[in-house]
This record gives C-alpha cells, sequence and structure tokens, in this order.
C-alpha cells in the first residue's frame, strides 16, 4: 500500500525513454500494402481491369497522445482518457483508414456488354487513429 | 509474402468461403445495399451466372480492344482514374447489337455495307447513370494496309426504329452525316457522336434502342455522283456498337469534377438543352452557359 502512495519521481527514470512511449510506439499505426490479384478470388473472368489490387489497410498502435501526428479528433484524446482513468471496457482508439482513393474498374456485364465505372474510397492512402 | 498472410487471414481455404454467394449473404443477409459497389456488382453477376449455369462471357473482340485501350487513358497502372483529364463521366458503356443485324440482301450482293436494323439492350444502364454523349463505334478490319494515314468520304444515315414514339416530336428521329474519315494504321476506330437521336430515348430510361444504320465509303468528295469505294466497305466491321458516356450519381461513384479547374461546371446530364456538348478527350468545347 505504502509503495503505491509514494508519488512516482519521474527523476528516478531515463526520461527519453518514458518519452519515447508518447512519440514513436514500436507497432506504431500505420499504412500496410495488401497486394491481391483478381484472380485468386476467381473474379479475373468478369474484371478485365485491374488485374492487381492494393487496397491497403492500416494496422498499429495507438499512443496514448494521439494528437497531430495521426490527424486524430479531440475526441480520439477523451476516449483515451476515459480508457485510462474512468472505465478500461472502453476501447482505446483504434487505427483505421482516414483517407481513400477511388478505382477505375473494366468489367464484361452478364449481357456481354463491357462497363469502364470509377468507384470511390476503394483504395486507403493515410490512416488515423479514432 | 504479405499476400499469402492476409489470404489465410481473410479467406480462409475451406470451400464454403470459395463460393462468392457464401461470403456475401454472410456479410449482409438481406441487405445489399451495405455492400460496397464493387462487391454488389459481382454478387448480381455471381447469382446471374449460377442461374444461367455459369455460361462464360464472350465480349466482341474488337469492342475489348476498344474499351482496353479507353482504359488506358482514363487509369494509371494502379486503376487509380487519372487526375489530368478533361472528360466529365465516370461510366462508360459499350454495348454490341442484341442480335445479329437484319441486312438488306440488295446492298450486299452490291458489296456494300448497306443499312441494318440493329437493337440495342440497355438493361444495365442504372437509373442514377444519366447520359453525357452517346457514340456509334464503327471499326474497319486489317484487309486494307493503312500505310498512311487516308482520309475518306463518308455518309451515315442514322434512323431510330421507333418514328411514333412521343420523344420523336421534340428531337430528330434520323440524322444524316457526310464524313471525311481519317484513318491510321493504329487508329482504325471511327466514332460517330448521335446524342442528338438517342439522348430523349435513353433520358425516359428505354430499355432498349432499335435504329437503322447506313455507313457508306465513297470513292471521292463529290457525294452526289461518286461510286462506294468497295474496298473500304469490305473492310468496315458492319455492325456498330453503342458507346454510352455517362455520369453516375450515386455515392460510390468516383466524382472528380471536385478536382474540376475553375469555371468548369459539374456535367449536366442530357436534357436537350446543351447540343452537341462534347466531352470526349481531345474535342473540348466549352458547356455553354
Amino acid at each position: 500500500g505504502r509503495e503505491a502512495q509514494r508519488p512516482k519521481n519521474p527523476a528516478s527514470y531515463n526520461l527519453s525513454e518514458y518519452l519515447k512511449q508518447f512519440l514513436f510506439p514500436e507497432n506504431e499505426c500505420e499504412l500496410h500494402d495488401f497486394r491481391l490479384s483478381f484472380s485468386q478470388l476467381h473474379w479475373d473472368n468478369w474484371i478485365i481491369a485491374p488485374q492487381r489490387y492494393n487496397p491497403r489497410y492500416c494496422q498499429g498502435d495507438c499512443p496514448r497522445a494521439v494528437g497531430h501526428r495521426y490527424g486524430s479528433p479531440v475526441h480520439a484524446m477523451v476516449q483515451n482518457i476515459i480508457y485510462e482513468k474512468l472505465d478500461s471496457s472502453i476501447p482505446r482508439p483504434s487505427c483505421v483508414p482516414a483517407q481513400y482513393s477511388p478505382l477505375s474498374v473494366l468489367t464484361i456485364e452478364p449481357d456481354d456488354s463491357i462497363a469502364y465505372k470509377e468507384y470511390e474510397d476503394m483504395i486507403a492512402t493515410k490512416c488515423t487513429c479514432r | 509474402s504479405p499476400m499469402s498472410r492476409g489470404e489465410n487471414r481473410t479467406l480462409g481455404r475451406s470451400p464454403e468461403v470459395e463460393s462468392l454467394s457464401f461470403l456475401l449473404s454472410s456479410v449482409v443477409g438481406n441487405r445489399p445495399d451495405l455492400l460496397p459497389p464493387l462487391l454488389q456488382v459481382l454478387s448480381d453477376r455471381h447469382h446471374q451466372n449460377r442461374q444461367r449455369g455459369m455460361r462464360s462471357l464472350q465480349p466482341d473482340s474488337t469492342a475489348l480492344g476498344f474499351m482496353k485501350r479507353l482504359y488506358r487513358m482514363y487509369a494509371s497502372k494502379e486503376g487509380i482514374p487519372k487526375s489530368n483529364r478533361s472528360h466529365l463521366y465516370n461510366t462508360v458503356r459499350l454495348f454490341t447489337p442484341d442480335a445479329e443485324p437484319k441486312w438488306d440482301t440488295e446492298d450486299q450482293r452490291m458489296g456494300l455495307p448497306g443499312s441494318a436494323d440493329l437493337t440495342f439492350n440497355l438493361d444495365r444502364v442504372t437509373v442514377e447513370e444519366h447520359l453525357l454523349k452517346s457514340v456509334l463505334l464503327y471499326s474497319f478490319n486489317n484487309s486494307i494496309p493503312f500505310s498512311s494515314a487516308i482520309v475518306c468520304p463518308c455518309q451515315l444515315v442514322v434512323k431510330e426504329l421507333e418514328s411514333s414514339s412521343p420523344e420523336c416530336s421534340r428531337a430528330p428521329c434520323s440524322l444524316n452525316f457526310n464524313l471525311d474519315l481519317k484513318l491510321r494504321k493504329k487508329r482504325r476506330w471511327v466514332e460517330i457522336d448521335v446524342t442528338a437521336l438517342l439522348g430523349p430515348l435513353i433520358a425516359t430510361n428505354k430499355r432498349s434502342v432499335k435504329m437503322a444504320v447506313n455507313f457508306t465509303c465513297l470513292q471521292d468528295r463529290d457525294r452526289h455522283s461518286s461510286v462506294p469505294n468497295e474496298p473500304l466497305n469490305k473492310a468496315l466491321l458492319r455492325s456498330p456498337s453503342l458507346l454510352l458516356y455517362l455520369n453516375d450519381t450515386s455515392n460510390q461513384a468516383y466524382h472528380n469534377w471536385y478536382s474540376l479547374r475553375s469555371g468548369e461546371e459539374p456535367p449536366i446530364p442530357w436534357s436537350g438543352q446543351r447540343r452537341g456538348f462534347s466531352t470526349f478527350p481531345g474535342e473540348r468545347v466549352a458547356p455553354r452557359r
């Protein structure tokens, strides 16, 4: 009990190690590639182009002080505080895509017509913690 | 490699997961609108193919060549729509005639392509896809070696065969073209803008379009006395394809007019006011205010 009450003295820690956890978490939230080919999904006989597609995905830890580095809203910091101070059953902010780019697709339709379409939000280009 | 790891985690190897409809129905149940657009198209496709015993798809090879060229013009290697483009549509659909066209036997004997009745089934055009431009796409086969660009005078008559329909009172039901075709070794397609003819029909969501077309190349420019250019007419692949340049306003479609240069307006669906609004690359016609 007495051990817990004694205020932790930052000086007893290596300050740079202490700060590192805020600035550069090891498994930092970032963008990862996932190159798939439509032939793997057996969709290549109606998707003519592109033949390969890299939707990318976001993965990694969200540090406690998310701040501007991840373009996180203030809410994400509030949720972190709730998790740490009030109720740890509330999840911490997650590493998710924040921006996307479109994709052009050339497909053969069931009636053998051919369609060129441009779809929104098909490739993740930026991650955030929220 | 990341791909195989990802694949094991997301798709797994069990046979059930291989079947697309199982995968999609387990994700959305009976709420297909939850599906992203691409998966929705593929889910419909998978369902229809199972109904038709998985008939393999055979689009017209010439048409496929044209659309692949169009794809390379509009999208980067990774499939991302190019930003430095001047057109405003996010959908292009190519239709080939429904059945084998009915040719005028008299013309056939004279070695002319002659007039043909064509029917195009436009079922795949959705309600949110608004027509900006429609084009008849003719192509020439390789029977004539074009060593250099040649220019040949041609005549084309396009007549919409349901002229009794009310749309015809407001817009022409027949178009005559006198063209000087520029044909090059690499460029064997000829695109004829028929928006004025088909615009009113497609704007009223007609599911099929019937038309008679007569395309004849002539020896010389004096169209009244000129005789048909037989070799060129023979090289002309008989039935044209129909190209529709559309603007899909659904929220899944990519709307690139956010990136328009200042002063350019977002596309206005075909409604008759803006004639000859040309959105085809290379033909920069400033939309009238």
